[in-house]
């Protein structure tokens, strides 16, 4: 059974997608099956995977038009499997509304294939609707990016009820797996600030590892490629490489 | 009448809501009559201005239970007002789709007020839901941010079929105000490749001011000011000034 982590923050523009992919990428370069979730109608995680084809997605998936096996694009990395999204996912969310069950779909839909993979993380899109809610409700634990600006700080309060809600209500399993400084840069006193305060909110769920500014990280979605692809010696690659070794180690993988 | 303007893009973290708090504050600089409606859950450009009561909101607005004058905070800076957002807006997207007339309660309330301003400027969250729909009807026109990034450039296909989409079904008036882009580094080969992507999309309707990556732009919001009241001879406040102006110019106000 593999362990289903939702990565996600209301705030815009924090490094959810990024994150998605490249923890990803490097989980799957450390040798453990992983599979990516894309559940944003906007589907960077799906171009930046290099997956453009819109022919189905999880939007099909979840309504119950294919099967989860036929939403499968296996491999397209070694090790990494992708569930893409398409422009359809925009009337998901009032589709699900009216469906029985509505907060389980996507638990059932990611049971079914669950066995085939180690890890499974579902990049959700910049909301608390009821996409992500499905999402939350179907996974294991939750990844959050806080991008070290003001405006990340002030939503996480929102997120955090929003979790405990759905821990309460529909998945008590729910927990942080970890809290993640994105697009750190050390010149920056605004930068060690938000930091500063994300540590004392958070204490041991914060990663030790930081994810610093790298222009290489924002370039490598345009060639399709996760960074460690795109250029190995970048700092951005071996940020993720160092965040996925820290990620098993939480989870007494060696 | 005030002329009333979207501020809107599904990608998260573009720069919408610095864009509308600097904007307005620079309009208001130059003597307008400026109010900034915020409808984003996470209330960003309220706590940007310094507003951070959750007593009411443009929630209580838009549902009825206060008219759009009570929920008004004018002169929170001068020649600047606002309404502000909370939390409660989370639920207002399915209230609303339960409301006769949904599609124009934002067009219906705002006309009530509009004759006490110049220019009125929403700030939308990072999402083409029912909030952003609302918005968009009750417009005259749309800025768009464009962050300098490659995924701010494959979202804007879908913004623009949204903003044709209800120019035909709700709203004849609505057109594009301009194209800003956002975050402009022009050491980065990222952003002038992008620069150049959005120009041939756009022509005349991108502005020649661009707003460059400037961390004073980013400090500011923890002040509770708009860049040109924390650091006035910061590049970020001079880049506002300069659109302004340029705002100004293109609705033939010298
Ligand atoms: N460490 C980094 N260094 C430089 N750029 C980064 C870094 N992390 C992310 N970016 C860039 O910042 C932008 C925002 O990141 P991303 O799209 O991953 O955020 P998101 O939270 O998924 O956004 P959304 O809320 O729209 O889904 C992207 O253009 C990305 O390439
Ligand atoms: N020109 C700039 N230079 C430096 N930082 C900037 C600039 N413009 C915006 N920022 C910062 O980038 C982050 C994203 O900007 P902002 O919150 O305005 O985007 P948004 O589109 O409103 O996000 P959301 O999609 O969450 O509503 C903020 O932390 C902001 O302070
Ligand atoms: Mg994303
Ligand atoms: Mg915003």
């Amino acid at each position: 059974m593999a362990k289903i982590i939702s990565v996600a923050n209301q705030k815009g523009g924090v490094g959810k997608t990024t994150t998605t992919i490249n923890l990803s990428a490097s989980l799957a370069h450390y040798g453990m099956k992983t599979l990516v979730v894309d559940i944003d109608p906007q589907s960077n995680s799906s171009s930046g995977l290099n997956h453009r084809n819109k022919d189905f997605s999880i939007y099909d998936v979840l309504i119950g038009t294919i099967p989860p096996n036929a939403g499968l694009i296996n491999d397209i990395l070694p090790n990494l499997s992708l569930i893409p999204a398409n422009i359809n996912l925009v009337g998901a969310e009032i589709e699900i509304l009216d469906m029985p069950n509505r907060e389980y779909v996507m638990t059932e839909r990611l049971k079914q294939i669950s066995d085939q993979f180690d890890f499974i993380l579902i990049d959700c899109p910049p909301s608390l609707g009821i996409l992500t809610l499905n999402a939350l409700t179907a996974s294991d634990s939750v990844v959050i990016p806080v991008q070290c600006e003001y405006f990340a700080l002030e939503g996480l309060g929102q997120l955090l009820n929003t979790i405990n809600i759905v821990k309460q209500r529909f998945n008590k399993k729910l927990s942080i797996e970890g809290v993640l400084l994105t697009m750190y840069d050390s010149r920056l006193k605004l930068s060690e600030l938000v930091a500063a305060e994300v540590n004392r909110y958070f204490e041991e769920k914060v990663y030790n590892t930081r994810i610093h500014r790298n222009v290489r990280i924002s370039e490598a979605p345009s060639y399709g490629k996760p960074v460690m692809y795109y250029d190995s010696y970048a700092s951005g690659a071996q940020n993720y490489l160092d965040l996925a070794k820290e990620f098993l180690e939480r989870n007494n993988v060696a």
